[in-house]
């Protein structure tokens, strides 16, 4: 019966390792789903845009108007390098990946 | 046509790999 007793309790430094890793998530400060504001402002507008060519650079500038084309062209290029959008008829129409 | 099926498949799979 000795050993059962000694079998059956739960050593502490384990249960305390499990309550560190479930702090992991921290403030608003961490990017959603690894994406920053801008970019998941641009994924957003994209996947909202019905038309089967995607949506043009022109009309996200036209929507994002207090973004410049810059950052509207740096956020389009890093989205598509991560595949969450692509290219259609040409460079300048997007289509989002996974909204079909 | 072939072109946005194309850009589609590869976006498809830099997306796969991404969330692997």
């Amino acid at each position: 019966r000795k050993d059962l007793m000694s079998a059956s309790r739960v050593p502490p430094s384990f249960s305390a390792g499990i309550s560190a890793m479930g702090g992991h998530g921290g403030g608003g400060s961490m990017p959603v789903n690894g994406l920053s504001a801008h970019q998941s402002q641009v994924l957003n507008l994209i996947k909202s845009c019905p038309v089967p060519e995607g949506m043009s650079l022109q009309e996200l500038k036209l929507q994002l108007h207090s973004m410049s084309m810059s950052t509207i062209k740096q956020a389009v290029e890093f989205l598509s390098n991560e595949g969450h959008i692509y290219s259609t008829v040409d460079d300048d129409h997007y289509k989002s990946t996974d909204n079909e | 046509r072939e072109r946005i099926r194309r850009n589609k498949e590869a976006a498809r799979q830099l997306l796969a790999q991404r969330n692997v």
